[in-house]
């Protein structure tokens, strides 16, 4: 469980990285 | 049935679907009471994306002339923000007790609320995308319906220096999305309707051209001629009117699709 919760909330932190580069991406 | 209907969408999403719904599994299994690891600086780390992202999110929405991304944005970028809060909730809670259920219920809840709020976010941020390319066809079926007045060849010239770069704007960007929706059907609806309105311009210019010539020659059978013109218009505009509907729809649509 301690894997999985550090895990899931590095791949939360990527997640919402690449939400924020689809905004700028599309946005330009 | 795919459940993100863009392949964008999916990339980012899907992974860490499949990570809270597993993480979740875990937590219903293990109600032993395990101490919970000090995540402490994953939350951070996550808070000041969140805090990153809301910016991005505020200035897109302050620059953006599309009034429904206007009110649908600030919704989603709300629904994040709060779910941060709950993960840092979480993180204090167990820095205290590490056996702490709140906090667990906090975790999942959060980590959800961020899936969902994100969901929202890239959906609310599609739509709007999804507007422009629809802007743009319908730019195309005002000149279609042009089409009917135009008598003189000095007009056809206009009316072909007008629909050409509109039509060639709609043709890449309905080639673009088509390849980038995950579902079949849509994706090979939009190719077909695509295929369709590439074959019927050029015959519809031509039709035109001959109701003009036509027209200049006495107008002996300008009545099949504008007849025939008319029927490539309406075929073209039905074409250019499925391809606004598929683009709108989601899966979530499906049932109404079919």
């Amino acid at each position: 469980l301690r894997v999985g919760w550090e895990q899931l909330l590095t791949s939360i932190n990527r997640n919402i990285n690449e939400v924020e580069n689809q905004i700028l991406t599309r946005d330009s | 049935m795919p459940v993100f209907h863009t392949k964008t969408i999916e990339s980012i999403l899907e992974p860490v679907a499949n990570q809270v719904s597993r993480l979740v599994i875990l937590h219903e299994e293990a109600e032993d009471g395990n101490a919970m690891p000090d995540l402490s600086r994953p939350v951070q780390g996550v808070s000041i994306a969140v805090a990153n992202l809301v910016k991005v999110g505020r200035e897109t929405i302050n620059s953006s002339d599309d009034a429904i991304l206007k009110q649908d944005m600030p919704v989603s970028l709300m629904r994040v923000e709060n779910a941060s809060q709950l993960l840092e909730e979480a993180s204090s809670l167990l820095r205290a007790d590490p056996y702490s259920g709140p906090a667990r219920k906090k975790l999942i809840e959060g980590s959800r609320g961020i899936l969902q709020g994100t969901s929202q976010l890239l959906l609310c941020f599609d739509e709007s995308e999804v507007r422009k390319i629809v802007r743009e066809c319908k730019r195309v079926l005002d000149y279609l319906a042009v089409s009917e007045v135009i008598d003189t060849m000095e007009d056809l010239v206009q009316f072909l220096k007008d629909l050409s770069p509109c039509l060639s704007k709609v043709s890449r960007e309905v080639s673009n999305r088509e390849k980038e929706l995950t579902h079949q059907v849509h994706s090979e609806t939009l190719v077909r309707c695509l295929e369709q309105v590439k074959i019927l311009a050029p015959i519809l210019i031509c039709s035109m051209k001959v109701y003009i010539h036509i027209i200049e020659q006495g107008g002996k059978g300008s009545d099949e001629a504008a007849e025939n013109r008319n029927y490539l218009a309406t075929r073209m505009t039905d074409e250019i009117q499925e391809i606004i509907r598929v683009l709108q729809l989601t899966t979530y649509d499906e049932d109404t699709s079919e």
